[in-house]
């Protein structure tokens, strides 16, 4: 794993984020549910708590628009980007709304894997050169149903935020 | 073998300069020369980074590493 430069974290452990807009190849309740799971992929190991908001300026603001001077290449290519932790534009995850985007099947790119990768930058993890890491740079199709955070991204997240505490 | 097609470089370069920090160079004069240094530092470090053979050459198996859908966030950082 790696992290950014200067390893930013938020300096919380309680975040919030908003769903700024929708892509039209999924129900509305597929993508809450699709980006709802991506972030408890890394609430499951560390203290971190995601609040959803539906108005105001959230932690991890969520688009289907690039929104910022990065503009994205259209289908295939580049899927989605994420800014590491910081005020305003940090944190926040775009995803190419070129893409076709599922909720489980292989046929098109599944929205948690996405997410799930893209809020690890938007949590300070850099991308990992180890091979079936969640935050390896390439799609690589994964049933949603059998997913596990591998161990690498695993130690990442743990490096920045602690282990998640059972009481 | 490497791959010379004028279209594989390109898509080489464009992704080089999205994902590895591989800069325009404007000094004509010796530009050339430099860029083709820089293109060969930017895939050794791009190989180096997937776990390649480190030529600096194009070769299929980095280009098809381009060619894969992937996140956005530059492998070096910024």
């Amino acid at each position: 794993y790696s992290t950014f430069k200067g390893k930013p974290k938020w300096q919380t452990n309680k975040l919030t984020y908003r769903i700024v807009n929708y892509t039209p190849d999924m129900s509305v309740a597929e993508v809450d549910t699709s980006m709802e799971k991506a972030l408890q992929v890394w609430a499951k190991v560390t203290p971190l708590k995601f609040t959803r908001i539906n108005r105001g300026t959230a932690d991890i603001m969520i688009s289907f628009d690039h929104g910022d001077a990065y503009p994205f290449d259209g289908p295939e290519g580049t899927l989605a980007h994420a800014f590491a932790p910081s005020p305003a534009i940090g944190g926040d995850a775009h995803f190419d709304d070129d893409e076709f985007f599922t909720f489980r099947s292989s046929r098109g790119f599944v929205l948690f894997l996405v997410a799930a990768h893209e809020f690890g930058h938007s949590l300070g993890l850099s991308h990992s050169n180890v091979r079936g890491a969640l935050m390896f740079p390439t799609y690589s199709f994964t049933s949603p149903d059998r997913f596990s955070l591998p161990s690498d991204d695993i130690r990442g997240i743990q490096s920045l935020y602690g282990k998640h505490m059972i009481l | 073998g490497p791959i010379s097609q004028p279209s594989d470089k390109d898509e080489a370069t464009h992704y080089l300069k999205s994902f590895y920090n591989l800069t325009d160079l404007t000094d004509e004069t010796t530009a050339v020369r430099r860029e083709a240094s820089q293109m060969t530092e930017k895939l050794k470090e791009m190989q180096k980074f997937f776990g390649f053979k480190v030529t600096g050459k194009l070769d299929k198996e980095t280009m098809e590493m381009m060619k894969k859908p992937r996140c956005g966030v530059p492998d070096v950082a910024a």
